[in-house]
């Protein structure tokens, strides 16, 4: 018996042309049978899945002769925000490594590249209304990302069905901005006079929102996503409280010594600035914690490794989308087969009705942070990792057997090898064919 | 398969493909046709990765592009 052909077809408005989005149906069905096997989707980001698993089922037997049994599948993901965060501040990744990492993440059926693109330790985007940020701010002028750069991770993504969210994370988490952008950071204080260390981004200004406005007004059409992502994490009051400045403008507006108040109060113009460019806003779990202000849409990142399912109940029953990343920092490395306690997190095991659940707890990211990883350590260091948070996404919440999944990752792991990944071996074994990587 | 799929049936019965006649195509009633380049370029990429490993094997004789 033998398979000819796979037909593949959309049946309704295919989005061929469109980015995706967190509302963008991934669902398909294939139908494996003799000569003609058929993948059916609505639109072309199930078509996309569907390619994958036809792609899985495909096999070389030990005399070379490729084989694939009759089979029926019907598959969709059981969360729709599925994503890998890297961030390309603490160290520059080279767009290889980026692409390489848009390949394996459509191996695992993952739609999110979270960019966490610039932070303290470099400005690495070229923005084109401010480009003395990245020429300041940039490790080097080779260090940065272009426009045409950007474009083409946004295209490479497109053509895998997966979103990029960009996060520019403030007000803390900002001293590469204040390289190119003058007056934007607020100027710390020791014994009442000004030194040279500054602190957090100035939100007592009137600059500050002027050039938000139009930093974000780029950010918003450079960047297809209905979403961005405002960082919002880790303020560090020190240098606030010091400033003298800072302090009039607390009493001005009533806010005694509580700076979550002034966080509060800048977060909040900034959501708002957000809201009048007709995009979303995502945050890590701080700007929640500390009572801002939100608007009702507003997904929140919960990050905090301690209680973190009491942080999505808390999240969830306050009517906020949630996003789940506390338990899948891969940049913490242990010895031995830490993937499985990625495997066995479930996003939903909270106190909390299941109709909140569904609805609200949109999904979950891995998250490699840049302090320890670069271009040399960035692939191995996700997969096969990122591969057990990937199934724990896109999978029934019944799919949870270690050993049948350690099997299955073996041979995922190997299958990413063969494709240019190279992904770090589960434990001992081999591939059937090895290769040089 | 990873991840593992909503609902799965696999039959015992196998069927042979050959890389150099198998064909990845658009369906007749399909709203995406050869004027959609992002399944164009899915189809060619699949393709590879599926027979990428022949191809490198037998050379690009047996290639036929997809």
């Amino acid at each position: 018996a033998q398979l000819d052909q796979l037909q593949v077809s959309i049946t309704l408005q295919s989005q061929c042309d469109f980015f995706p989005t967190l509302s963008s149906d991934e669902s398909y069905s294939l139908l494996v049978q003799e000569p003609v096997a058929f993948l059916k989707a609505n639109r072309v980001w199930g078509a996309l899945r569907g390619l994958e698993t036809f792609s899985q089922l495909v096999y070389q037997d030990s005399y070379g002769a490729f084989t694939i049994n009759e089979s029926s599948i019907t598959d969709l993901p059981r969360f729709a925000h599925r994503g890998i965060l890297i961030d390309t501040s603490r160290h520059y990744l080279p767009m290889k490594t980026i692409f390489k990492t848009l390949d394996a993440m459509a191996f695992n059926k993952f739609n999110v590249l979270h960019w966490h693109v610039v932070d303290d330790q470099s400005f690495p985007y070229q923005s084109t209304a401010f480009p003395e940020l990245s020429n300041k701010g940039s490790y080097s002028l080779s260090h940065v990302y272009t426009p045409s750069d950007v474009h083409m991770v946004l295209e490479y993504a497109r053509l895998r069905g997966i979103r990029v969210i960009p996060e520019f994370d403030t007000p803390g988490h900002t001293q590469s901005w204040g390289k190119g952008q003058k007056n934007l950071l607020t100027p710390c204080y020791s014994e009442r006079k000004q030194i040279e260390k500054v602190g957090p981004i100035n939100p007592t200004l009137n600059t500050t929102y002027t050039f938000f406005k139009t930093f974000f007004k780029e950010i918003s059409s450079v960047f297809p996503d209905e979403y961005i992502h405002l960082g919002g994490d880790e303020v560090d009051f020190e240098c606030w409280s010091s400033n003298p400045k800072i302090q009039n403008f607390m009493k001005k507006k009533g806010f005694g010594n509580d700076f979550t108040k002034l966080e509060s109060f800048y977060i909040k113009k900034i959501l708002d600035i957000i809201k009048s460019l007709k995009k979303g806003s995502i945050v890590w779990q701080e700007v929640f914690d500390d009572k801002v202000e939100l608007q009702p849409d507003t997904v929140v990142e919960v990050w905090k490794g301690e209680n973190y399912l009491e942080e999505l109940r808390e999240v969830t029953s306050s009517g906020y989308k949630a996003i789940l990343s506390a338990p899948w920092y891969l940049d913490i490395i242990s010895y031995g087969q830490d993937w499985r306690q990625y495997y066995i997190v479930d996003p939903l095991n909270f106190q909390g009705s299941e109709k909140k659940k569904q609805q609200l707890v949109i999904g979950g990211e891995a998250c490699l942070w840049g302090e320890f990883v670069d271009a040399t350590n960035l692939i191995p260091r996700l997969w096969p990792r990122a591969s057990a948070v990937g199934e724990r996404l896109w999978s029934p919440a019944t799919v949870t057997d270690l050993d049948n999944a350690y099997s299955r990752l073996v041979t995922h792991r190997c299958r990413m090898v063969s494709r240019g990944i190279a992904a770090q071996p589960l434990f001992t074994g081999h591939c059937d064919r090895e290769h040089k990587m | 398969l990873w991840p593992w799929p909503s609902s799965v049936k696999v039959s015992p019965k196998l069927l042979n493909i050959a890389a150099e006649n198998f064909l990845i195509v658009h369906g007749p009633n399909s709203t995406a046709g050869p004027s959609c380049p992002l399944l164009q370029e899915a189809f060619r990429r699949y393709y590879n990765y599926i027979f990428g490993f022949h191809k490198r094997l037998h050379g690009p004789a047996n290639f036929q592009d997809g």
